[in-house]
């Protein structure tokens, strides 16, 4: 079992802290406000306060002994960037740390942090695709400009079948998978062939290039 | 083009605020600290200093009119919750709201709203989930205990063909497409056949049930 430490225990270093406890990993949760500290102590491992900014404290902990340690301190900059600062000083041997913003992520980045998380610009971003394209339901990029995507079924492709429509043939597209909806809610369906009709409420996962993708959904608006 | 509010220019509303704005919707950006007005009002198409428990002041603002509104306040969770019902009262058609925590969806949930983000948690998910099976890049949910997921090849199937390995025949998976690490980084491997020989750092995309990709991980270790 991995053991981690996660640093500061706001909403995501809380949330970090007990999803690794629940899968098993061994998580040492560390904030300087006591009451957080005994908020989490009986979800997590071991439960300490101090302030991470104090080097010596932190090393008291044994704090390069982790696999990992994770930095989730938000409002306060300084002390993120600080308390990174020291575990490198240290040298812990993998640290994730969390940014607010791209200057943040730059400093970060110059300090040589290659494991950066924004948790509020990462769902940010997907709030605002899923606003302004909604017929997208899930995305996967991949490398050279490909995807897997997961869209409602596209108005002009309705009532006609997966061989007159010619995903491969005409847009250069995979077809993954047909989700159907029944009483209960969307199930897999089964094996689509040319023959398979379309229907209102379908959902198509399709795999193909980006530009390819946005030519298929825009021509069959 | 649409029309939007955001209220509460916090890290996670700026960032959806200027998403949008980008993506070309007509975006109302609300904030009760004029500083944070002052610090969005060149991003966005309106800006306005206003405290949104204030029901006579949102209304003045004509905030029925828009497509719909995203309720971004953080911390202040009755300022949240008395703002959502506000939007609620006054008729807004569509409400989007932040819950830190399962308490604060709950609620959310009883009041009717179903269209709730909470960027922490599911942030923390994921990586959670990427600490716990490193191996594991990507994955995309789907229906019956389907998934679509990159992972690195796992070490017993490198040096083998794909034919030999038997993605289909022995393990019900099908694969996707392949990624190969050249000097410049991934990319997608053309039209992997049988003969396709899998080497160190190939990452695989594959589809099939949960518990198949587990059973192919697990046996090839
Ligand atoms: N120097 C420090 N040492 C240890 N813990 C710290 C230190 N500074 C801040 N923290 C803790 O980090 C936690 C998260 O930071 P804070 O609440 O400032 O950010 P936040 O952006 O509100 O976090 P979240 O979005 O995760 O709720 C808090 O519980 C705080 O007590
Ligand atoms: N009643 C209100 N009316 C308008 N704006 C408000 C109100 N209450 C809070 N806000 C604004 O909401 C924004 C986000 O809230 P807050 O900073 O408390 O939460 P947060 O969890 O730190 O947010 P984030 O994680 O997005 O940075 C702030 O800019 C704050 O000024």
């Amino acid at each position: 079992a991995q053991k981690l430490a996660v640093i500061g225990m706001g909403q995501f270093g809380g949330a970090i802290a007990r999803r690794l406890t629940e899968k098993g990993s061994e998580v040492l949760a560390i904030d300087n406000d006591e009451e957080k500290i005994e908020a989490i102590k009986d979800d997590v491992a071991y439960a300490v306060t101090l302030d991470s900014t104090d080097k010596r404290a932190l090393d008291a902990q044994n704090i390069t002994d982790m696999d990992a340690v994770v930095v989730c301190i938000g409002a306060n900059f300084q002390a993120m960037l600080l308390t990174t600062f020291i575990l490198q000083e240290l040298g812990v041997k993998r640290i994730i740390a969390r940014a607010q913003g791209s200057t943040q992520r730059c400093i970060l980045e110059k300090m040589g942090i290659n494991e950066i998380l924004q948790p509020e610009e990462e769902v940010a971003n997907n709030v605002a695709e899923q606003l302004t394209n909604p017929g997208i339901l899930m995305c996967m990029t991949l490398p050279d400009d490909f995807e897997i995507i997961e869209i409602k079924a596209p108005k002009a492709v309705l009532g006609r079948t997966l061989g007159d429509i010619g995903l491969r043939e005409k847009y250069q597209l995979n077809l993954i998978t047909l989700l159907r909806k029944s009483e209960e809610g969307y199930h897999i369906q089964g094996i689509p062939d040319a023959h398979t009709q379309l229907v209102a409420d379908d959902l198509i996962v399709i795999f193909g290039k980006r530009k390819y993708i946005d030519r298929f959904i825009e021509i069959n608006r």
